[in-house]
C-alpha cells in the first residue's frame, strides 16, 4: 500500500522542484531535493522509485520533466474542486486563503446550516449556500473534496453531508474523528504536530 | 541532525500510544505502533532507537512507559504557551480550537495592529492585545512560541515582532517565506499538502 507519509515525502520534492524551476535549474540531485527536509539521497531514489520516477546515474534529475511526471502521478494535472462545509471563522479563512491560488484546488462551494447569520462579510466572493443543496451544487460543479470546518459535536453530520453528497475525500480540521463507508477518504488535520516540532528544537538547544 | 520528518512519525506514535493507553493495553509492538500509518515495524524501532527508546526483544514496548519517555525526548512535560499574532478570522478560529485543549500548548495571548476592530466576538475569553505589548505580555507570561495568522504580506512584520519579544519558535500559517535569525525554529503550516495526498487516493481509485 502506498502511505500517506511516502506521498507526503513526494509532495515536498514538488515543492522543490517549483522553486528550482522558478529559480531556472534545469537539473538537480535526489541529494538537493531532500537536503532541505533532511532526507537521505537513498530514501528520494527510492521513493522516486516506488513511483516510477528515476533518474539516470551520475546525471540525476531533469527538473521540468521529473515535475510533470510527479504531478502526473499526484493527479495534479488538472483543477480539483472543493466544498467547505462550516461558514464560521476557519471556513471563511480557507475560502479566502491566498495560499490556494497557486496550487491545483479551487473552493468551489461554501457552505453552513445556518448561511443567514454569516453572510455579512462583503468581501467574500463566495456566495454563502445551506449545506442542504450540497448534493445539487457537487454535481453541478464536479466537487470532487469536501472541507470539514465545522465544531466538533457537528463533524460527523457535516461527513454524512458530505458523503451524501456523492464527495471521495474529506478534509477534517474538526478535533473529532468521523466515520465514512469505505472508499471516502479521510484527512484529519491536526496543526499541534507542528507545535511538538518546534517545542522539540527550542527545548533541546535552549532548556538542556 | 534529526529531521522534521522523523519526529512527525514519533509525533504519530505518541498518538497512537495515548490511544492505546485510553483502551487500556499495557504491551504495544513496533508492528502495532506504525501500522495505522503504514511505517513498517523496523523503521518504527529505528525511530524509536535513535531516540534512545528501546523495546525488549520478543516483549516489545510498555505503553505507559514509553509514552512517558517519548514525552520526555520532545520536551512535552510541561505546558507551553503561545502567542497568536493576527487575531482575524484564522487567528480567533486557532484561539478557540478545542484540540488544543487536549495539547501541551496554551494560548495566552492574541494580538493585532488594529485589536480595536476585531474585539466584537463577545465569546473570546482572550482579550485581544496591541502587537506592541508582545515584548511585555511574553516576558511575563513566559510565552516562546508565536503563531503568524496574518496576511502574506504582513508576516515579516510579524515574526520581526515575534522575534523582537524574545520568541525561539514561530508557526507560520501564512503563505509567505518568513527570515529569521538562527537560533529561530520556523514551520510553514501548507494544508494543500494534505489535498495533494487526497487526491492521490480519488485519482488512483475513481479515475484510473
Ligand atoms: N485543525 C486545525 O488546524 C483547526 C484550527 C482552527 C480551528 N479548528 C476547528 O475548526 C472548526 C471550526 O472553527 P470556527 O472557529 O470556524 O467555528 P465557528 O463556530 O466560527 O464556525 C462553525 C460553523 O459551522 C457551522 N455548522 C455547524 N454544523 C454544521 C453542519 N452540520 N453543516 C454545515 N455547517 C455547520 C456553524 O453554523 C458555524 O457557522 C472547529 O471544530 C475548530 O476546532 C481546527
Ligand atoms: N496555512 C493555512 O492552513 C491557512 C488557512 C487559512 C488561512 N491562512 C492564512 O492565514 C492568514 C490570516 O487569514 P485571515 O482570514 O484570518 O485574515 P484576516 O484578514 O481575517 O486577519 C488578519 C489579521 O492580521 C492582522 N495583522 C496584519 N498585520 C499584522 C501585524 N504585523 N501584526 C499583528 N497583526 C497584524 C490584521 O489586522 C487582521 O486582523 C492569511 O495569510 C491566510 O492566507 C492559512
Amino acid at each position: 500500500a502506498v502511505s500517506t507519509l511516502a506521498l507526503f515525502r513526494v509532495s515536498l520534492y514538488l515543492r522543490r522542484l517549483a522553486e528550482l524551476e522558478q529559480e531556472g535549474v534545469e537539473k538537480t540531485s535526489s541529494r538537493e531535493l531532500g537536503e532541505r527536509f533532511s532526507i537521505s539521497a537513498a530514501s528520494v531514489r527510492k521513493d522516486l522509485g516506488f513511483f516510477g520516477a528515476f533518474g539516470r546515474a551520475g546525471i540525476g534529475y531533469e527538473v521540468h520533466g521529473l515535475r510533470e511526471s510527479l504531478m502526473g502521478i499526484l493527479g495534479l494535472e488538472r483543477t480539483w474542486k472543493v466544498a467547505i462545509v462550516g461558514a464560521g471563522r476557519l471556513g471563511r479563512a480557507l475560502a479566502k486563503h491566498k495560499g490556494l491560488a497557486e496550487s491545483k484546488f479551487e473552493i468551489s462551494a461554501l457552505l453552513d446550516k445556518f448561511p443567514d447569520k454569516t453572510l455579512g462579510e462583503g468581501e467574500l466572493k463566495l456566495e454563502i449556500l445551506h449545506i442542504d443543496v450540497l448534493p445539487e451544487v457537487a454535481h453541478e460543479r464536479d466537487i470532487e473534496i469536501g472541507i470539514i470546518a465545522v465544531p466538533g459535536p457537528d463533524a460527523q453530520d457535516a461527513a454524512n453531508s458530505i458523503v451524501a453528497a456523492g464527495l471521495k475525500a474529506i478534509l477534517n480540521f474538526a478535533p473529532a474523528r468521523i466515520k465514512v463507508p469505505p472508499g471516502v477518504f479521510v484527512h484529519n488535520v491536526d496543526f499541534t504536530i507542528y507545535l511538538e516540532n518546534l517545542a522539540y528544537f527550542v527545548n533541546r538547544v535552549y532548556h538542556q
